[in-house]
């Protein structure tokens, strides 16, 4: 699952 | 950040940069459409709502920022300042057959059933359809403005570019995001037909104009 955290992207 | 990130990021920059300066500059927003430029307003919004929980670089809080910024300075534009010269005959695409199915799906299929995080996946998914009304203008007008189709390449090209980014971060870092991934592949299969006519007309110093 993509925590909250690693979205870094635009 | 990696190389088509990178490129992506500029081109999406470009893009935003290029519509407000064209509005500007001819003091007309003809042949733009003001339903996907809400839409894309209501992207940002529900995307970068995070601005305020979560802190990952001055860089990444500043584009959030403008993108924000340059959203709602476009529909400003439109539907004030310039709203004489807003063709809307044109612009007819019903929105709500986008935001509906969109939001339906966002509650179906999210990471997490949190209200951010819903409204993460809304704003991906709704941010793949958002330039349909948009190309839905061109093709009943038959033409765009060579500046537009500047625009449109640069707004297609970023989604396009950040695929790659994914491909390279799926084997350098181990990291994907299959809702991402999967709306980008859609958001750019949708702009196929219009790379083609660009890269065919426009590159070539001609008019975008569809067969008729």
């Amino acid at each position: 699952k993509i925590k909250k955290t690693e979205k870094d992207e635009l | 950040m990696n190389v088509f990130r990178l490129a992506g990021d500029i081109s999406h920059l470009l893009a935003i940069i290029v519509l407000v300066i064209k509005i500007w500059k001819t003091r007309s927003c003809a042949g733009i459409s003001g339903r996907s430029q809400i839409l894309f307003a209501l992207v940002y919004t529900t995307r970068y709502l995070d601005l305020f929980t979560n802190f990952i670089s001055a860089y990444n809080s500043a584009m959030k920022i403008f993108f924000i910024v340059a959203s709602y300075a476009t529909i400003f534009l439109m539907y004030s300042k310039f709203r004489a010269t807003y063709d809307h005959n044109h612009d007819t695409f019903r929105i709500e057959f986008l935001i509906v199915p969109v939001s339906g799906l966002a509650l179906l299929v999210n990471h997490d059933f949190t209200p951010l995080e819903i409204l993460w996946t809304f704003s991906i998914y709704l941010e793949s359809v958002a330039i349909l009304p948009q190309l839905f203008m061109v093709s009943k007008t038959g033409e765009a403005e060579t500046i537009t189709s500047h625009y449109l390449f640069a707004l297609g090209s970023y989604r396009t570019l950040y695929l790659f980014n994914w491909i390279y971060r799926y084997y350098a870092e181990g990291f994907y995001d299959l809702i991402a991934i999967i709306a980008g592949l859609v958001q750019s299969v949708l702009y196929c037909d219009f790379f083609y006519l660009y890269i065919t007309k426009v590159l070539k110093g001609k008019r975008l104009s569809l067969p008729a």
